[in-house]
């Protein structure tokens, strides 16, 4: 293993991204906006850099940005959560109080769903919640293992005004998703019915329902149903840690749920991701203060365990995102940081370069550790044409980021993109790039990658290649844009089509010897880039007192 | 962790049979020879049961890396352990 020091896993730890002060965290948990305050509550293992022990950590924010971490909100202290107390989501009832449903894992280690809710409903901070003297509310039904049932959604309403929720699961190696309507969240009808199912898939965790708009950029409630309104049904895929969305069709009758592209169903490896690199367990919620709906995601390390250990802490969560869907493909759906991650830009600079084959050029913004990153480019279009009437050149349907060699593999119009998180001589970098090749009929066919191979000389540590097609429509310039934060990188191609989030971790890239290169690596094609680089502040994310929450001190 | 616990045992069956050996020192040369061979045996019969159990200990350390502690308390894999070795090659994760 690489002989990490104090020196480089403190510059691991990121300046803008959520993650709490020490130890474990993991999934995202019931997510919601009260009285003036964004809630996030975590997975959160008090005791250790890994994972077990599992509590509800608990953190508030104006602003999805700045962040107080509040005390745990919740600690295995009962018979059905002795093993703890796991994945759950936010509900909002008719009159504004919440409700959490959530899995606990009993003394027995079997998953059952329980209900809290806070204590004081006067409370923005929500500091203090009661578990339900009932519980558990659910527990696994015939036919389902009593560890293959977890992660309750947010309720929406039936059309008849009952409460209806969806929890993952599986049977035999088919993921599933039960379905349970309720009307006070403590008894449960269950239907015989699955809202859907796709085999092959395995167990599904963290189950996402929720719907888009077909016309609006704005989000919807979970409870919204109509005709200009589709379906999004997401699944943590537990074999792979990969997140899986598919677009569909919901019957809110039969509580059924039908894939508009069953080629390309929930947990299908050529279907839909979220994220093309480290993203898994993620979680929407409505946000009423914005009308959007917020994606989290959780990112976990590549590093090892040990490096972990030594560091004292594991994990950090993506910015949060906007989700919405792509009213142009209609096809997928776009993700965008959240706006407010722009207030913690500071000073930006602006470039116009135009980069030869073969060419990498170093872009002068002092220090790159911590960035935002907007680019267009554009191939030169005589290059794009002599490529495209050249019938020597055969279609290339099958390019992968993963299997195609990465940034080093050289075609004709790519790769290009930027180099981030390298050092003075390039010994250590993470190329972000797009790729494009000859598709079907003649069409531009792109792709979005991540090159994590070289990231750093560290040998301890998962370097994949990441990425997938992206759809560049008609009229459009190729878009990228890229928030680099000290260990994570995180790329949005075509306005958010397409996503990859990464891990990495130079050993000599590091502080200010932290650069950013712009690069052509393409043998035909001339690349004009135009972009602007914003420095990024450091996010105040700290514990709460008092003074931060503007309410007299109790002493 | 586990299978170095499961060592221990076996270690501390030598202290007992080498004090033995030294009890006998006093005893009449006629015997000695037997007790001589029974300590060879013994230490042999010793060694087999060694080499079994770091044969054990290898299967046993293969069945912790599959079955981590979120894995056997029943949610998905938490830890890259185990799959970093690979990433030298360039594979996915």
């Amino acid at each position: 293993a690489f002989p990490w020091n104090n020196t480089i896993l403190s510059w691991q730890r990121t300046a803008f991204h959520f993650q709490p002060e020490k130890n474990w965290m993991n999934d995202p948990n019931g997510p919601l906006f009260y009285k003036g305050w964004y809630h996030f509550f975590y997975q959160y293992n008090p005791n250790a850099a890994v994972w077990g022990d599992i509590v509800w950590g608990h953190a508030v924010s104006k602003d999805l940005i700045h962040w107080l971490y509040l005390p745990i909100a919740m600690v295995p202290d009962q018979w059905y959560d002795a093993n703890g107390v796991w994945t759950g989501s936010a509900t909002f009832l008719d009159d504004g109080s919440i409700v959490m449903l959530y899995t606990g894992s009993t003394d027995e280690f079997v998953q059952v769903q329980n209900l809290a809710y806070p204590e004081d409903p006067s409370d923005p901070l929500l500091l203090k919640w009661v578990k339900f003297s009932g519980n558990p509310v659910l527990v696994p039904p015939p036919g389902i293992g009593a560890k293959d049932f977890r992660d309750p959604t947010t309720a929406w309403k039936t059309s008849s005004g009952k409460w209806r929720i969806t929890i993952g699961s599986k049977i035999n190696r088919t993921g599933i998703s039960l379905i349970y309507d309720t009307t006070d969240f403590k008894t449960y009808e269950k239907h015989e019915t699955l809202l859907h199912q796709v085999p092959n898939t395995g167990m599904w965790e963290c189950v996402d329902f929720y719907p888009v708009s077909k016309t609006q950029l704005n989000g919807l409630d979970t409870s919204v149903n109509g005709p200009d309104v589709k379906h999004v049904i997401k699944a943590s895929m537990d074999d792979t840690r990969i997140d899986h969305y598919a677009i569909g069709t919901y019957d809110d009758s039969n509580a059924t749920w039908v894939p508009d592209n069953p080629s390309i169903d929930v947990g299908i490896s050529t279907g839909l991701r979220y994220d093309y690199g480290k993203y898994y367990a993620s979680k929407t919620f409505y946000d009423q203060n914005k009308g959007r709906r917020i994606l989290w995601g959780w990112i976990g390390e590549s590093d090892s365990e040990a490096a972990d250990v030594q560091k004292g802490w594991s994990s950090v969560q993506g910015i949060p995102r906007t989700v919405v869907l792509d009213t142009r493909t209609h096809k997928n759906l776009v993700q965008w940081p959240v706006e407010e991650i722009k207030s913690l830009r500071l000073s930006s600079k602006k470039f116009d370069m135009t980069i030869g084959p073969g060419t990498v050029v170093p872009v002068d913004v002092g220090s790159a550790t911590q960035l935002d990153i907007e680019a267009e480019f554009e191939i030169k279009t005589d290059d794009l044409k002599l490529f495209f009437d050249d019938d020597s050149v055969e279609a290339d349907n099958k390019f992968s980021c993963e299997t195609n060699g990465g940034s080093t593999a050289r075609g004709a119009l790519g790769p290009f993109g930027f180099s981030v998180l390298a050092d003075e001589g390039l010994s250590e970098q993470t190329p972000v790039y797009f790729y494009v090749t000859k598709g079907k009929h003649s069409k531009l066919n792109t792709v979005f990658c991540t090159d994590t191979s070289r990231s750093t000389l560290a040998n301890d540590v998962v370097k994949p290649i990441y990425g997938s097609f992206v759809p560049v429509l008609k009229g459009e310039k190729l878009t990228m844009r890229i928030l680099v934060d000290h260990s994570i990188v995180e790329g949005f191609a075509q306005g958010g089509r397409s996503c990859i989030t990464s891990r990495v971790y130079p050993t000599k890239a590091i502080y200010g010897a932290t650069k950013l290169f712009l690069f052509n690596n393409a043998i035909d094609a001339t690349v004009t880039a135009s972009f602007t680089v914003w420095q990024m502040n450091n996010a105040f994310i700290h514990p709460y007192s008092s003074d931060d929450l503007g309410v007299p001190s109790s002493t | 962790m586990a299978s170095t616990e499961a060592l221990l045992p076996v270690t501390s069956l030598q202290d007992p049979l080498s004090e033995s050996r030294s009890d006998q020192i006093p005893e009449t040369r006629r015997r000695r020879p037997i007790k001589v061979h029974l300590a060879v045996y013994s230490g042999l019969l010793l060694i087999a049961l060694y080499v079994t159990l770091i044969v054990t200990h290898d299967g046993s350390k293969a069945e912790i890396a599959t079955e981590s502690r979120p894995r056997m308390a029943g949610v998905s894999e938490k830890s890259n352990d185990g799959v970093w070795i690979s990433s030298d090659d360039g594979k996915v994760e």
